[in-house]
């Protein structure tokens, strides 16, 4: 564990619970894409299926947990949550994502590094996460007023994905063993998708205006 | 403790 794999463990921690705070204090869930929370669950729960088969540290199960609790917590409410549920977006947030789930699952069963159940969920995850945020991304382009805290977590979030490119290169350079293609390619490609949104965000940060993403 | 091949990260 290095410090760049923990920072950007952080942000992702972050930009959940802010995430989880906006729409709790708000009782409001605008601007924010259940699509993108749907992706987050699927790619979630391929991932950490080893929950089941290994164990790796105390401090990896329980981010692997939270990380699932409040991913479903989120679909929760915004699907049932009788006050919540009434301020999304639906017919905002219309991103065809089944356009996303089936490329990324037929590349996992192309490009893997072993024919395996587990390991092809875990690569689909892998391919899915790069493109996980595109609904939330659209959904905020079509959103006029963009809330702090939905910038924010958005900004984390992609925070997280360039901290972990950090950690790659650390680790490639300190771990004489340590490499791993498919994950560094769909995380440089996660990281890219981010980078249209970051500008905006400094842009608007450093201006002191408020956020908003050209269509 | 860390695997070599990533599957120890989230």
């Amino acid at each position: 564990m290095n410090i760049f794999r923990l920072a950007g463990d952080m942000m992702h921690l972050f930009s959940i619970i802010v995430l989880l705070l906006k729409i709790n204090a708000t009782r409001s869930c605008r601007g924010v894409s259940l699509k993108t929370q749907e992706l987050y669950a699927i790619v979630f729960v391929c991932r950490y299926l080893d929950l089941f088969t290994s164990f790796i540290s105390l401090y990896n199960t329980t981010m692997k947990l939270i990380f699932l609790l409040s991913t479903f917590t989120i679909i929760y409410w915004m699907r049932f949550h009788k006050v919540i549920r009434v301020t999304y977006d639906r017919e905002q947030d219309t991103f065809r994502y089944q356009f996303l789930i089936l490329p990324c699952f037929l590349l996992a069963l192309v490009l893997n590094n072993e024919f395996s159940a587990m390991e092809v969920l875990w690569t689909f995850s892998i391919y899915l996460e790069a493109v996980a945020i595109l609904p939330q991304l659209v959904l905020l382009q079509r959103t006029n007023n963009i809330d702090n805290l939905t910038g924010n977590y958005v900004f984390l979030l992609g925070s997280y994905r360039a901290l972990y490119i950090l950690n790659w290169i650390y680790r490639f350079m300190t771990e004489p063993n340590y490499r791993q293609y498919l994950v560094w390619i769909s995380g440089i490609v996660q990281t890219i998708v981010y980078i249209d949104f970051f500008y905006y965000y400094i842009r608007s940060w450093r201006n002191n205006e408020k956020l908003s993403l050209p269509a | 403790e860390e695997s070599d091949d990533g599957h120890d990260e989230l």
